[in-house]
């Protein structure tokens, strides 16, 4: 038996509109510690791994781990008939065909449950080694969605560079070209929300697909902050965590010189 | 420049 109860309803609608258009299907595997998944964009250059520990929800039983194949856009779907406000209950058993998601609105008036199909999806695993990386960037989460998205109007391509100072996403194409750079923030300067943070060993510059950091930036409602990790010629990891409760990381392989 | 594939840094378990 699974049984796993979120409050906050609305954080599984975030999550899976964070994930639903980079990856269509998915195994979810549940433990006594929680639930992770990892998957894979179709064309293998990224990877969105989830984590979410039993701690974070309000109530959490998994007597048996079991894999839960889904199709996100499917389960989107059914998240979509939950209230913003409503607690969400999700339940399996042992060896489930379905995931049964219960919705109950805050005053308990209205009670809804949805049964999902589950599918057998098979996929590659892939370990990925603990590193410690060259830069890790910690900036507010709208600000690097906006210059994402900024920069993405303008070319294919994004270089960033990471050096003490700040953090450079550089692009070029057809019309021109253009340069944002964020600078670390002092110590005096407002909310630790707000700030950027750079932790480096050594400068790194990389080049990345705009089209996928785009993708990542869908996980911007989870979380206030976004964590870059950078390492000279591996992929980036984008990292949001989620309050409480765990986070969504993204890895996205570099773009190489021919 | 080509977009290289996560599997080429990441090894299969």
């Amino acid at each position: 038996m699974f049984e796993a109860r979120l409050t906050e309803g609305s954080l599984l609608k975030k999550i899976i509109e964070a994930i639903k258009d980079l990856v269509q299907e998915a195994n979810v595997d549940c433990s006594e510690e929680g639930l992770t998944m990892q998957a894979m964009d179709a064309s293998h250059v990224s990877l969105c791994s989830l984590n979410m520990r039993h701690g974070g929800f309000d109530h959490y039983r998994c007597d048996r781990s079991i894999s839960l194949g889904l199709n996100l856009a499917n389960l989107g779907k059914i998240l979509k008939c939950a209230g913003n406000d409503d607690v969400v209950t999700l339940k399996a058993e042992d060896e489930p065909d379905t995931l049964t998601l219960m919705f109950e609105s805050p005053n308990q008036e209205r009670i809804s449950d949805f049964e999902l199909k589950l599918m057998d999806i098979e996929t590659e695993h892939l370990g990925i080694p603990n590193e410690e990386y060259k830069c890790t960037i910690s900036m507010p989460s709208g600000e690097f969605q906006r210059i994402v998205r900024d920069l993405a109007v303008i070319g294919e391509t994004c270089i960033i560079t990471c050096t003490k100072e700040g953090v450079k996403f550089s692009v070029s194409g057809d019309l021109g070209n253009g340069n944002v750079t964020v600078r670390q923030s002092s110590a005096a300067d407002g909310d630790e929300k707000d700030q950027v943070k750079i932790q480096m060993e050594e400068p790194v510059t990389l080049n990345f697909a705009l089209r996928y950091l785009g993708f990542f930036t869908k996980a911007t409602p989870l979380g206030s902050t976004v964590k870059l990790h950078m390492s000279p010629d591996v992929p980036i990891v984008v990292e949001y965590p989620i309050d409480g409760i765990g986070s969504i990381s993204y890895f996205l392989a570099p773009k190489i010189d021919e | 420049m080509t977009q290289s594939k996560l599997s080429a840094f990441f090894r299969s378990s």
